[in-house]
């Protein structure tokens, strides 16, 4: 049964394209109990400003067909194989006009849940970069969702937020996605010499883990910038780098997921 | 001549809304050549995150009236007096719902500037501070303004939407505000520590220079996220930082803006 993970923040710039990629990467690197492939794993571009898909690699300006095509016309979903072993289905600017076409769109909201469909059984994995924003996009991503992951920033800022995330989490619970459930919440960026980080990181925890795993934070550190300069995962860019060994532990946690 | 500057940029996280409320503040404490009283500064909150609002120590869920009622529904600009000396017309999640209601309203592109233009003599310096998204909240945000001032972080992913943020500029430029211009761009959260930072603002200077100002790099530094947890502008927070000589000069070169 694939797991369809959407790594959801509507705050921006919290990590959620960084995590999708290296999680991703950490996840096609984990072979299952008593089998010889590794699993499979799909990444799925869902913001117009395309970051995922440019750190992978791509163009975005210079693709023909993207996830917007499967999600407002029907089209089959466009996938890129065997990038660093994932593939993924880009986004380009064309996915700004979606939100506005999804408005009007019959079964709007299970429009994405469809363009998976066909694909789901080809994956073990498959996760879902969401945009910095509430709208149309984030939400038909927690409606195709089994779970959710929730990069947070370790700053104040993150704390103002995190209540309208929650209730957009129960909200598509209550009626579209009962299944929905929180996989976990990552903290991100943590700065350990800096006391705010350090207050933040402690209220993540002690208010969060009633709901959900909350995962051991990815310090901050510029090495993230430069591997996606260099369009590649951080394991490959910098394999002894410390945060390396917290992502394998958060992608090891995640194949344990119910 | 009231100048109504918008803080844009498409990407998530670039410090729009902290440059938008210290900027202000700077502002706000020059007084104009030959004149005994200050410039008069307005805020305005146009992200339905509300984070400017909540850095200026309003409870965006507490609130009656927004910016949305303004716009919307055409009712007076709710404006909270000297907040820091600062006034602030504030944001609340209603604005989520803004985007799509834009869509089928009349006169759609020019709601702000309408709601504008009742007190925009008021003031000698309005402020827009602009979500993370290409949607039509920045666009209308876009339409009302004389200028606009672009945050840009000094790392990769910043070049990857520079492009789409300028055909953006350009776009607006062409119809619906012939008279829009950049009053600047300002390298944000600047590590010199960091090789990736330094290349990203060399090649910053290097290709926009061209086209407005490129002002001296905000440091990235701590500070300015706590002086947010305190509701405070860096100025006031801890005036001896070192940004605070760099966002005085920023604000004295806007005040020279034709
Ligand atoms: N642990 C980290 N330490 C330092 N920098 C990081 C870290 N993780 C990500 N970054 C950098 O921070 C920036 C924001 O990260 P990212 O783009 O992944 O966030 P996002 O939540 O996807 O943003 P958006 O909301 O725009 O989609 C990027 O430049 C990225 O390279
Ligand atoms: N120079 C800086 N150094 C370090 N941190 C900073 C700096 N400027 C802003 N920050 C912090 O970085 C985070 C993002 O800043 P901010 O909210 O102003 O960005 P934004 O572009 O308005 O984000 P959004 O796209 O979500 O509206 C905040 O937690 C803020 O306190
Ligand atoms: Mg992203
Ligand atoms: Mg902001």
């Amino acid at each position: 049964m694939s797991k369809i993970i959407a790594l959801f923040n509507q705050a921006g710039g919290v990590a959620k394209t960084t995590l999708t990629m290296n999680l991703g990467y950490h996840l096609s690197q984990i072979s299952p109990p008593r089998k010889k492939q590794n699993y499979r794993v799909l990444l799925i571009d869902l913001d117009p400003q395309a970051t995922l898909t440019n750190f992978m690699g791509l163009e975005p300006e210079q693709l023909e067909s993207t996830i917007y095509d499967a999600v407002i016309d029907q089209k089959k979903l466009p996938i890129h194989s065997d990038i660093h072993g994932l593939d993924l289905v880009p986004a380009s600017v064309d996915l700004s006009s979606a939100e506005l076409e999804l408005v009007v769109a019959d079964m709007r909201d299970l429009r994405l849940k469809y363009a998976l469909e066909p694909i789901q059984n080809n994956y073990d994995f498959i996760l879902l970069d969401c945009p910095p924003s509430l709208g149309i996009l984030s939400y038909i991503a927690l409606v195709a969702s089994t779970h959710v992951l929730v990069p947070i920033q370790t700053q104040y800022k993150s704390f103002l937020g995190a209540e309208l995330l929650l209730s957009t989490v129960t909200r598509v619970r209550s009626l579209p996605n009962r299944h929905l459930q929180i996989a976990g919440f990552i903290p991100s960026m943590y700065d350990a010499r800096n006391t705010q980080d350090e207050r933040t990181l402690n209220a993540i925890q002690e208010q969060l883990a009633i709901l959900a795993p909350v995962y051991k934070p990815i310090p901050r550190s510029t090495a993230f910038a430069d591997a996606a300069e260099d369009k590649q995962p951080l394991a490959i860019f910098q394999p002894k780098h410390p945060a390396v060994k917290i992502l394998k532990q958060i992608a090891i946690a995640l194949t344990k997921l119910s």
